[in-house]
């Protein structure tokens, strides 16, 4: 049995995790049992509303994006996370107090850039490698 | 069984914030971008300084940098190359020998540059002048060359350092951009030492001319023409962060 599996596996076995999609009218976003999925938030840190405009000159606002939700993996739901996931979700069943539950954090990331003036009228431009979340999974 | 388990996660807590949790979080984040608070400014509103000509070129640059940013970074990363913190100074000195018939003639510009964030290295400098079509010289060929005020001397020329020399036509206009990055790398190690850039304009026969009669616009310019330098710096591999 073992033989014939591996003939049937596919040839890329460590594949990255796919990321969770943001919500759509498909997306289960509370699961089954009410409980909330892994998934991206945003909490937006308005410049505006700040009354910081006058010296930051872009962008207007900033998206901090995170990641919050449920990794549990029902036998029978897609899965949606590394392998590693599932099985650490697994053994986590068996013994909650020795193995945490999988996280759910970024997937992807890209940066940032913000544009202000400083106390001596100089414009400065800055980039923010890894910091804006692009996509949540579970690990 | 097919379903989770009831019990609560161990590994991840996940809880709402309150109000005061969520604008300490908000500041955390701010001060994470670099925005710590609302510098001195020692200018009139943002309305009245936005024409000028750093801000534009700055603005400019962000766009470039917010479509990049979009790309995850990294090897297909366009325009600013490695920059992480590009910064625009504006010229806050501007000496002039182009009186009378004293030659050579000479801009000399100066920065402040007391604002530059410890742990960064320079990775590119540019000086920035806008130059209008001259007719005096007619028709000709002129070096515009810019040198580093290393000392300056009581009695005597001060000390120069070469940085960069552009070829140009008299009646050429737009955006002369000089390459300064040697001395924006020293002027980072040793910021005492910032005694400024010097400008000489000469035609091909040696002859020195009045930068201000080539057509290179100074501080009097518009403001969206004003001579200005721009530096692209590096974050260090291990940036010190202040405990927060």
């Amino acid at each position: 049995a073992v033989r014939s599996l591996r003939r049937r596996l596919p040839k890329k076995t460590n594949e990255l995790p796919q990321p969770n999609k943001l919500p759509g009218i498909f997306d289960d976003i509370h699961g089954s049992h009410g409980r909330q999925v892994c998934r991206r938030h945003e909490l937006y840190v308005s410049f505006q509303d700040l009354g910081w405009l006058d010296w930051v000159i872009a962008p207007q606002g900033y998206s901090a994006y995170y990641c919050e939700g449920e990794c549990s993996f029902p036998l029978d739901s897609c899965m949606n996370a590394t392998n590693h996931a599932i099985v650490q979700s697994l053994v986590h069943l068996m013994k909650p107090d020795a193995v945490p539950k999988a996280c759910c954090a970024p997937t992807k990331l890209s940066a940032t850039s913000v544009l202000y003036y400083d106390s001596s009228n100089n414009v400065i431009l800055r980039k923010h490698r890894n910091m804006v979340v692009k996509a949540c999974g579970c690990h | 069984g097919s379903s989770p388990s009831p019990r609560p996660a161990a590994g991840c807590p996940q809880r709402r914030l309150g109000p005061r949790e969520r604008r300490d979080l908000q500041r955390e984040i701010l001060a994470v971008l670099g925005l710590p608070g609302r510098p001195r400014l020692r200018a009139p509103p943002a309305a009245a300084r936005l024409p000028a000509s750093a801000p534009l070129f700055m603005l400019d640059l962000y766009h470039a940098m917010a479509g990049d940013d979009d790309e995850d970074g990294g090897p297909r990363e366009r325009g600013l190359g490695r920059a992480d913190l590009v910064m625009s100074f504006v010229n806050m000195v501007e000496l002039d020998r182009a009186l009378g018939h004293q030659e050579p003639h000479w801009k000399e510009f100066r920065f402040d540059l007391t604002q530059i964030p410890a742990g960064e290295t320079v990775t590119a400098a540019e000086f920035r002048i806008y130059k209008l079509p001259s007719t005096h010289p007619l028709n000709r060929t002129l070096h515009v060359s810019v040198f580093e005020v290393v000392r300056e001397q009581a009695n005597r020329e001060s000390d120069l350092f070469f940085l960069d020399l552009q070829t140009l036509r008299a009646e050429d206009e737009g955006w002369l951009v000089l390459d300064v990055t040697a001395a924006s790398d020293r002027w980072l190690s040793n910021r005492n030492e910032d005694l400024g850039l010097r400008l000489y304009v000469e035609t091909e026969d040696g002859r020195s001319v009045d930068p201000g009669l080539a057509g290179l616009l100074g501080r009097r310019a518009p403001r969206s023409k004003q001579p200005f330098m721009v530096t692209f710096f590096r974050e260090s591999p291990n940036p010190t962060r202040v405990p927060r």
